[in-house]
């Protein structure tokens, strides 16, 4: 799995 | 990008300079609790690293790096340019009790066991509970001046018109984070009782007062 999860709300 | 995220988002950027305009236009920050723009400054730092890791968009960006440059500018006036008129003896409230369960809870409860999720993880729980020292302090003096009020209405309004924003995503675009969403409506709750008074009586053209 991905070891960064993109975030992208603020 | 849904009306209810954008509403939010500019909510919240209102809410912010709301707050700096007030401490610089009456050269003091009496009656706001510099404890809560520590921890908002906290959680814009924690957050917002993933600037340096991945792009999202110009908005994104932006919004980003004025939300962490308004808070520290905020902090900076504060406890440095305004430092005589702060009101310590009110901000009492023992941050230690909030920063440290909310470390751990973000250690155990995460998307992902990476450094970047946890710091992430760590700032929307500290986000949910940073408004506490605040509101500590209006219930410690009994009052706020009408300014602040407002300036609480806004950011409050900005997790709430957030949890809309949710409801949004998941129909229409399957979107579901439930760490956001539970800590999101942890922090709208303990506004509620805000929110009423702020619509009984700052709306009707009265002070914030508690009774003694």
């Amino acid at each position: 799995h991905a070891l960064e999860i993109p975030h992208d709300e603020l | 990008m849904n009306i209810f995220r954008l509403t939010g988002d500019l909510s919240h950027l209102a809410a912010i300079i709301i707050l700096l305009l007030k401490i610089w236009k009456s050269r003091s920050c009496a009656g706001i609790s510099g404890k809560s723009q520590i921890l908002f400054a906290i959680v814009f730092t924690a957050r917002y690293l993933d600037l340096l890791t991945s792009f999202i968009s110009v908005y994104n960006t932006s919004m980003k790096v004025i939300y962490i440059g308004c808070a520290y500018a905020t902090v900076y006036l504060i406890y440095a340019k305004f430092r005589a008129t702060y009101d310590g003896n009110h901000d009492s409230f023992r941050v230690e009790f909030l920063v440290v369960p909310v470390g751990g809870l973000a250690v155990l409860i995460n998307h992902t066991f990476s450094p970047l999720e946890i710091l992430w993880t760590f700032s929307i729980y500290l986000e949910s509970v940073a408004i506490l020292p605040q509101l500590f302090m209006i219930s410690k003096t009994g009052e706020a001046e009408t300014i602040t009020t407002h300036y609480l209405f806004c950011l409050g309004m900005y997790r709430t018109l957030y949890l809309f924003n949710w409801v949004w995503r998941f129909y229409f675009e399957g979107f579901f984070d439930m760490i956001a969403i539970v800590a999101g409506l942890v922090q709208t709750v303990l506004y509620c009782d805000f929110f009423y008074l702020y619509v009984t009586k700052v709306l009707k053209g009265k002070k914030l007062s508690l009774p003694a």
